[in-house]
């Protein structure tokens, strides 16, 4: 059956999320969500990173606040040491 | 500010850069003069010193370049990230590539040339990107007018922490 457009639109922006994660904040490529490394969810800690660096309000999840300096254009170079 | 991991910094002072390409969105004057005027932030407060040199290997070499530029860091088109550039160091090292998809500009339409290059030389002397919103090492960009910029504090004491205080 068709996908939903909400269920469509919350995979697009996660992948957004996770090559923003992967190309700034080290976040490696093959990692599998529903792995938890020491009990959380790696892509919610890259983003607690990101979140922090930025100044956001750090809640792991990719809010709307988030997902504006996501959006922003920027330098390429990763924000954290590869 | 933050230090590339590593510290990695040039060990002479006085540098050479080259313009590999020119944007045909902007005269080339124009580039030459906002690459120029991007240089001398940094060696207006330190004892670095930059040379413009034509045909052979520059320290700092720099380019527009499309999607993927055979640097494992492919460009992604219009918007999304704009530049990048590589830590001091031999061959690409120190080295400043532009997305040639993107609208350079001298002024506020699109994305200032002047001040996309001038934090991509933060890195190509050995800066990382600092967390100040206000800092031109800032990663997201942000407009100011290139007639109005000073470097901001952030940024002269981290560069100064790397290379001293200028000479002059």
């Amino acid at each position: 059956s068709p996908v939903a457009p909400e269920a469509e639109d919350e995979g697009k922006t996660l992948q957004f999320v996770e090559n923003y994660l992967q190309n700034f904040y080290n976040l490696q490529r093959k990692h599998h969500p529903h792995l938890k490394h020491n009990g959380e969810n790696p892509l919610a800690a890259k983003v607690k990173e990101m979140q922090e660096f930025f100044g956001l309000h750090v809640t792991g999840k990719p809010d709307l606040d988030t997902l504006e300096i996501m959006k922003k254009p920027r330098c390429g170079v990763p924000d954290v040491g590869q | 500010y933050v230090f590339t991991a590593g510290n990695p910094k040039w060990k002479r002072k006085n540098l050479t850069y080259r313009i590999l390409n020119y944007t045909p969105k902007m005269r080339r004057a124009d580039v030459d003069e906002a690459i120029r005027k991007a240089l001398s932030v940094w060696s207006n407060v330190t004892p670095l010193t930059f040379r413009k040199v034509e045909d052979s290997e520059a320290d700092i070499m720099i380019s527009f370049a499309y999607r993927d530029h055979r640097d494992n860091s492919p460009f992604d088109g219009p918007n999304g990230q704009l530049a990048h550039a590589f830590q001091p160091g031999e061959g690409i090292g120190g080295d400043v590539h532009l997305d040639e998809e993107e609208t350079w500009t001298k002024d506020g339409r699109g994305y200032n040339l002047f001040i996309v290059i001038a934090h991509e030389l933060g890195h190509s002397l050995g800066l990382s990107h600092s967390n100040d919103p206000g800092a031109l090492m800032y990663p997201t960009y942000s407009y100011t007018d290139p007639n109005e910029f000073l470097l901001p504090q952030d940024d002269i004491d981290g560069i100064q922490a790397i290379y001293g205080q200028s000479n002059a």
